[in-house]
């Protein structure tokens, strides 16, 4: 599969709905502290299957949606969705019949959250499934997070072994 | 599970060796599993001799060194399974001028065939300048972000103006 | 010492506050014993509000919001009990331009009573041009360190040299 | 008291005799990554009287002689010294009467370290004394160690309580 947009709405500081398009080669994103660029990199992992709220800087999924401002109000959902290119027809057999793949995610305050596949409602572990088997997902060595690498310098041997493992 | 974790040990600190020379333009480095005999109960401890200095654990290298190791273990692991997509927040940050274009001509390297697109999120001018192109996160309105695309040749422009 | 504690906590409390308002441009931040009735028992917890945005704990910030939040701690507790020396390693390193720059116009500003000397080492061109003097080392031989004096001028004329 | 220069000789990667003067207002230390700036920082923490080898990053005391190179031998002795003003009279008693304080600390391999302030032989507490009084130190919140802030920002509450204790 091929990654090709990413789209936010409701996700973190992300209120208003927001398209990534995720071209070849090297792409870079910038700007000031603060201002939203390590969301970014939380919403990908999460619509990939990111079910810990301590890996989202959150202390409960429901942190993620939108909290408001002196501005606006807080927003009662938050919407993540990926657009996969999947010509090479490498998806799990269940959702290998499309050239164009489209996994979303929708949290509800206080519900869940809802996955779906071309519009078809999934489990988590689905998609975390279809992700894992193109080497890629949440937890994947190639998900470099902000703080991760001085987490690697830090880590104990044993620490970095456990790792290696997750990675094989 | 003994034999896989064995198995993606010697491949990724094949891809190791390699990545450190290239990133350090010289000097070695290599993977070990040390502490027990079981390789599922080992620690993975990493050695480094950056070009004429004493090999050295991980942790006596220099802030900057130790990061560009870490980097050229992270890549050994991408490509011991390479994703349709790798993204790097801030990982530059404690590099030099030239190790930062080292590392982007590593990057240049990785994304040539195609199959994997690189993020890069980054505060570095010289990483700016090497994209292929540049989207920005502002929040003109406090507490809401928005993403715009960045012309490449115009913004470098507008630093070079600040930086006068 | 719980009396020891609970008065420096104070101090360090209200230098923490304006320091804050002072990097971030404003907002406000607060420092808070939690976790036990005992003061020599409970945790300190930091609470920042950058402009315009909701009040969080550290660990919900941006990771140069953290950074600008801990460097007003360091410098409270700094001011709480100024030292003669104050030695600062690359803490400006994950800070964009504006917060490099309201950095170094408080540390300009901790300087001039002229009672404690900074020593700042830094990979940030801005931080390097705001200093009174600077000091290169090298290692021309390699493993082996040199300490050179760097002309201020001469050195923001080759940098933006090889912007160019 | 006030800083005026540091003296290193054989101290990790500054082999050669090196003096640092430390003027007023802001001195800036630049270089390219593991040129030994912080190794500078080190010898001044070093000589306050840093006892434990892992805040040098080091697994034992002489680590922090001069290991050789491909060109070089080792060194078998390291050597940092400090060069105080004293005209404020702010030191500790006996070491009181001068205008000038002159500190070092030398090593030597599997032998240990010897303390002199002004010639004379001190104990490694007298040192520790001299500059606690002044507010400073190896583990003054003064001195802000290459990762310190990140580790700051990652610790738990009640380590960083204990920051604030020793602060105090
Ligand atoms: N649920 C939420 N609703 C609204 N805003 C949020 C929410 N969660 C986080 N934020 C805001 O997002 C900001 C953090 O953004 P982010 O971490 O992406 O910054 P960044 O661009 O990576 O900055 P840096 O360069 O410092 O790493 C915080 O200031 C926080 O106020
Ligand atoms: N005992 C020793 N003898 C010789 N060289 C040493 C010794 N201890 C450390 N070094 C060298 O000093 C170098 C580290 O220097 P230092 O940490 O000061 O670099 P730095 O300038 O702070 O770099 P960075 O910008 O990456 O933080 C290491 O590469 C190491 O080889
Ligand atoms: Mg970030
Ligand atoms: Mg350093």
């Amino acid at each position: 599969v091929q990654f090709n947009k990413l789209r936010l709405s409701g996700f973190k500081s992300f209120v208003e709905a927001t398209e990534l398009d995720i071209g070849k080669g090297l792409t870079g994103i910038i700007g000031p502290n603060g201002c939203g660029k390590s969301n970014l990199v939380e919403a990908l992992r999460w619509v990939m299957g990111e079910n810990s709220p301590k890996r989202m800087r959150s202390s409960g999924m429901d942190d993620v949606i939108f909290s408001g401002t002196e501005q606006r109000p807080q927003r009662n959902t938050a919407e993540v969705s990926l657009h996969l290119d999947n010509t090479d027809r490498t998806a799990p057999a269940e959702m290998n019949d499309a050239d164009e793949l489209h996994v979303s995610r929708k949290i509800e305050r206080e519900v869940g959250s809802v996955y779906k596949v071309n519009g078809k409602s999934v489990r988590m572990r689905d998609v975390q499934i279809l992700f894992a088997d193109s080497s890629i997902g949440a937890h994947s060595p190639a998900m470099v997070s902000q703080g991760r690498v001085a987490d690697m310098i830090n880590a104990k041997p044993t620490q970095r072994r456990m790792v290696l493992e997750e990675a094989a | 599970a003994r034999e896989r974790l064995l198995s993606a040990f010697d491949t990724v600190n094949a891809h190791f060796q390699k990545l450190f020379s290239r990133l350090f333009n010289g000097g070695s480095a290599y993977l070990k599993l040390i502490e027990a005999d079981d390789p599922l109960e080992s620690g993975l401890e990493i050695y480094a001799q950056p070009p004429g200095k004493k090999p050295a654990v991980l942790s006596l290298l220099s802030g900057g060194e130790q990061t560009l190791t870490s980097i050229a273990l992270i890549f050994a692991m991408f490509l011991t399974n390479p994703a349709p997509i790798c993204v790097l927040d801030e990982v530059d940050a404690p590099l030099d001028e030239s190790n930062v274009d080292r590392f982007c001509t590593l990057l240049e390297d990785l994304a040539k065939d195609g199959k994997t697109r690189f993020m890069v999120i980054t505060h570095h001018r010289m990483t700016m300048a090497r994209m292929d192109r540049l989207y920005g996160v502002t929040m003109s309105e406090k507490g809401v972000s928005q993403l715009v695309s960045v012309d490449l040749a115009q913004h470098a422009l507008q630093l070079d103006q600040q930086a006068a």
